[in-house]
């Protein structure tokens, strides 16, 4: 099944929490 | 462990008190700094030269043209009821009186709407504003049109309450707009006590008189710079995240809350990203407005000078608020920005400073956030701020080390974080 757009942000959010959480 | 190296190096490390210190410097050998002055003109090469040698890259005065009006002798006397001398500050942009002065009876109002209604009753005279503080924005039309609207009604003058919560008898300047269809009355704040004491006079049917002098100049816009210096990204060096305060301010004080605090924490920022040996993906540019204060005259024309390159400006900064206690950031942008922001926020967590407010857009960067462009603000605890904003009392004593330490912190973590992102900020 493909992401949907909400699906697709979520994960991308993800990783961009992932990334910022480096930071600390 | 970026965040947490950042937050030791300027709280607790040997950058402790830099921007402080930095900034103490800088105003007690400049001082004030009103656009169009010599003083501004001194602080601007001595900021070019600084940040030179502390080996910032592409260090650059970008020139724009700025007004110049200047304050002459100026005093106010209350003739009737009783000899009583008169605290005030001319607006900038004001005209001069006569030498002799304007002689006239004061009519009182506490609005616009007063002054309206009692339109017949204003002509020859110099109307004395006594509108009540409601807060800053809301309360500083007075300031900015008080001349224009009692220029309307045939008044000669207008003395308005300083636009504070708070006063020991301070008069609060300011910049003032005239229009051109209405005649240009001199016009001067003063303090809210003299204020509400010629309203209480008025109100007991006292007639009241007043003798004002201003010696105000304007002379022809001049030249003065918008001061730029970077840390070039190592990844999309084109890409750009800006931080900024003013360096002009008003000819009272010092300016070293308004908004030398502002300024000297953006410098700050790239100070402690250099010392860490740190370079981040997309370039940090520190801007260090000239002519905030007749009304984000410098930051216009960088607008259109750069705003061609606008898909390369990933945020724009500006701390124009005070540099007291921090306790966040205000952001403009959309709402899948705003979620990154808020996660960028807990990296503050260590100084408590995690909140993220509405309405990030300051005089000089919002030419941009109206534009799109994500536009973030420092919140911090402005309790005192309007005490002594635009006063004599706006100078290094009210200022603290250890908190501008804490803003230098959150300045530079979430600026730092934005930069070094693999991704910029969703628009």
């Amino acid at each position: 099944k493909p992401l949907s757009q909400d699906d697709c942000y979520q994960h991308a959010f993800e990783e961009i929490k992932r990334e910022i959480a480096g930071y600390s | 462990n970026i965040a947490k190296a950042i937050i030791n190096l300027a709280v607790y490390g040997n950058a402790q008190n830099r921007s402080y210190e930095r900034l103490a410097r800088f105003v007690d050998t400049v001082g004030p700094r009103l656009s169009g002055s010599k003083n501004l003109e001194m602080a601007i090469k001595y900021m070019f030269s600084v940040l030179q040698e502390d080996g910032l890259e592409n260090v650059q005065l970008e020139p724009v043209k700025v007004p110049h009006w200047e304050r002459g002798e100026e005093s106010a006397m209350m003739l009737a009821p009783r000899n009583h001398s008169i605290a005030i500050l001319g607006l900038g942009s004001s005209i001069a009186t006569p030498p002799e002065g304007i002689t006239a009876e004061v009519l009182v109002v506490t609005s616009f709407d007063e002054l309206h209604k009692k339109a017949q009753d204003a002509k020859g005279k110099i109307v004395v504003y006594n509108q009540p503080f409601v807060n800053y924005e809301e309360t500083v039309k007075y300031r900015l049109q008080g001349a224009v609207e009692a220029g309307k009604v045939g008044a000669v003058a207008s003395l308005i309450r300083s636009i504070t919560s708070f006063s020991i008898n301070s008069p609060h300047t300011g910049w003032q707009q005239y229009q051109s269809n209405v005649p240009k009355i001199p016009t001067a704040c003063i303090s809210v006590e003299d204020a509400e004491m010629m309203a209480r006079m008025s109100s007991r049917g006292t007639r009241i008189v007043v003798t004002l002098k201003m010696g105000a100049r304007t002379y022809p816009d001049t030249v003065s710079f918008n001061t730029v210096a970077e840390i070039v990204g190592s990844k999309y060096p084109e890409q750009v995240v800006l931080v900024s305060g003013h360096l002009d301010s008003w000819d009272v004080g010092q300016g070293a809350m308004d908004d030398g605090g502002g300024a000297f924490i953006s410098w700050e920022a790239l100070s402690l990203i250099k010392d860490l040996g740190l370079r981040p993906k997309r370039t940090l540019r520190l801007v260090l407005w000239t002519a905030e204060e007749p009304g984000g005259v410098g930051a216009e024309q960088y607008y259109q000078l750069h705003k061609g390159k606008i898909s390369n400006f990933d945020i724009v900064m500006e701390s124009d608020s005070g540099t007291f206690m921090p306790m966040g950031l205000a952001f403009t942008g959309s709402d899948k920005a705003r979620a990154i922001l808020t996660e960028i926020m807990q990296l503050l967590q260590p100084i408590n400073a995690t909140n993220l407010y509405e309405n990030g857009g300051e005089t000089d960067t919002v030419y941009w956030v109206r534009d799109g462009i994500p536009g973030a603000s420092l919140r911090d605890d402005i309790s005192k701020y309007f005490w002594f904003h635009h006063t004599q009392g706006d100078t290094m004593t009210v200022q603290d080390p250890s908190q501008m330490n804490l803003c230098a912190a959150v300045w530079t973590v979430v600026s730092y974080v934005i930069a070094d992102m693999e991704e910029m900020l969703p628009r």
